[in-house]
């Protein structure tokens, strides 16, 4: 399984419709302080099923959309596609390419999609459940999280082998 | 669900020395648990000896030695059970360059069979990805991605 | 005591604003109590906005402008009760490169009260001090210290 | 007031005596990762007072005591001196010169001393009581301790306030 495309529209500091493609490497992703590395990892967290706010540095869902700068209206709605190559049969399905889309609104409303076919957030989750990818990703190490690793007032530790077990 | 458990946490634990001793030359790690005859609920502890050191406690680790003792755990887990991708925000910043080289190389043997997505400020990781993306604000609060290649050609961006 | 603390902490707040956008440019940050009637239990809220971009809550930071906006906090509060001398531990790990020049013209500023021991592994802080202490451990898990000085001279150690 | 040196004895990674001239500027160490740095800022502390073993990175006092090496042994004591020049007349104490000094024993017995006359612990505090450099500066940042400052789950801002006022 390869990450093969990110798409990101109006979500967090990402208003227009943005792409990145991975290739099967070591993908560096560089910049300034603020310029929103860590929100692309946020959207990966998200398109995947995340909905702890806390994971996603945010009191409210509703913050994952772009609330707008001085020159900019906040926009009504955040998508995120992920296009994954089901290249060795990982996953449970039977293409080779799978998208993966969600909306949210600034209603509240929420949409989910494989492969352009409305689904459940759940449908998305239990496609990744048992490859390590899930929301709950012991594969996304974020900033501050080694020491919650190491911490024994937090129950990181235990949720990552109970992940991988 | 126990027998399960306690399966995948031998396979931790044989190896977290491997992938430990990989970044500390001479060292020593264990996970254990604190009441094996409770594993769904016991605390996990570890025991992490950088090489030359006696073996304190995690508390006593430096900055850098702690971040590696996590990243070890890290990958000895992606070993028992491989995840397709990995992301890594800024994990190397409290590394001196010497680790960081280490590190480096942790990850590009793991690269072969996992793709990497690597946050970072630092040169040198910069040069050990493949392909490189800038992403910049010029436009206050907006941000957009530019990618940028080594070795000639696509400058965008920054000249690393 | 509760009259004190008002006055310290408005002594702060005006201050904040000042130390915030050395930092950052067009910038704006206040600290506010949540509950002004309890003073002296209320929790300190901070409010934060980086230049050029909407006020967020401070969560949604990223880890730059965190480390930047609690320094900020912390300089401003020397400003009102100056410490005579004051110890960094790797605080310049998240900086980018713009950032860590403005974090160093800041404690250049206040180096002529106060005394700094900046704790750091980035070359540009190195740079900045006027005297180096190297550690090391060539003897393993045996600290020793050497000192460096820039400009010819005592290279010991590094030849930063 | 100015920090003039400070001398390590059996502190941590320090089991031989070091000494460290600081001037009026800006002082910066270096090294590796896990030479010591942070233990010399853990010195500071120390001397001056600091009681919370987790400041200190410590379970229990006894561990900031030289525990030994493969070819070293563990030392009976740990001791650091602190000298501090009065140049402002800041501290309410006559001298030019201030010598602080702290010792701990395996047995557990502490010793403290002021220009080398023996007092107790609450001298030392009462000495820096109101000058920011108390066990609970603002003035010691710690690595970690930028986000506790701006966490809501622990009380470290609240703290840096009230010491200030
Ligand atoms: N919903 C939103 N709408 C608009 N902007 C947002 C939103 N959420 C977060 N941001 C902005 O994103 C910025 C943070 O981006 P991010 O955390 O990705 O930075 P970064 O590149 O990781 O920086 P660093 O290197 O400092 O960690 C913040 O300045 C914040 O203003
Ligand atoms: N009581 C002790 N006796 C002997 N060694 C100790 C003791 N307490 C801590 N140490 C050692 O001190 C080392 C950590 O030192 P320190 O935290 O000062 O490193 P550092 O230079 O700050 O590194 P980094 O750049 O990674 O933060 C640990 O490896 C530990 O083995
Ligand atoms: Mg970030
Ligand atoms: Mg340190």
């Amino acid at each position: 399984m390869l990450l093969s495309r990110l798409e990101l529209t109006g979500f967090k500091s990402f208003p227009e419709r943005t792409v990145l493609e991975f290739n099967g490497g070591i993908t560096g992703v560089v910049g300034p302080n603020g310029c929103g590395k860590s929100n692309i990892l946020d959207s990966i967290r998200w398109v995947l099923g995340e909905q702890r706010t806390s994971v996603l540095r945010s009191a409210k869902m509703e913050e994952v959309i772009f609330s707008g700068t001085k020159t900019l209206k906040p926009t009504g709605m955040a998508e995120v596609n992920l296009i994954i190559k089901n290249n060795r049969g990982v996953l449970p399905i039977e293409y080779d390419n799978i998208v993966i889309t969600r909306r949210l609104f600034r209603s509240g409303e929420s949409e989910y999609y494989l492969n352009k076919n409305r689904c459940r957030l759940k449908d998305i989750m239990e496609l990744f459940f048992d490859t390590g990818m899930g929301p709950h990703a012991y594969s996304v190490i974020q900033q501050g999280m080694i020491d919650s690793i190491l911490s024994d007032k937090t129950e990181d530790r235990r949720s990552l082998f109970e992940e991988a077990a | 669900a126990e027998q399960r458990f306690l399966k995948t946490f031998d396979a931790i634990e044989k190896n977290y020395q491997n992938v430990f001793s990989k970044l500390f030359e001479n060292g020593e790690a264990h996970v254990e648990l604190e009441d094996p005859s409770l594993p769904l609920e016991s605390p996990i502890r570890i025991l992490a000896r950088p090489g030359g050191k006696k073996l304190l406690s995690v508390a006593q680790l430096s900055g850098g030695e702690r971040a590696l003792t996590a990243i070890s755990l890290l990958f000895a887990i992606y070993l028992v059970k491989p995840s397709p991708f990995c992301i890594l925000d800024e994990v190397d910043a409290p590394l001196d360059d010497i680790n960081l080289v280490r590190f480096l190389q942790l990850i590009k043997g793991f690269a072969k069979d996992t793709q990497f997505i690597v946050i970072t400020h630092n040169k040198l990781t910069m040069e050990a990805s493949d392909i490189l993306y800038g992403v910049t604000m010029e436009n206050p609060g907006v941000s957009k991605v530019v990618s940028v290649r080594f070795g000639g050609g696509n400058g965008d961006g920054d000249n690393n």
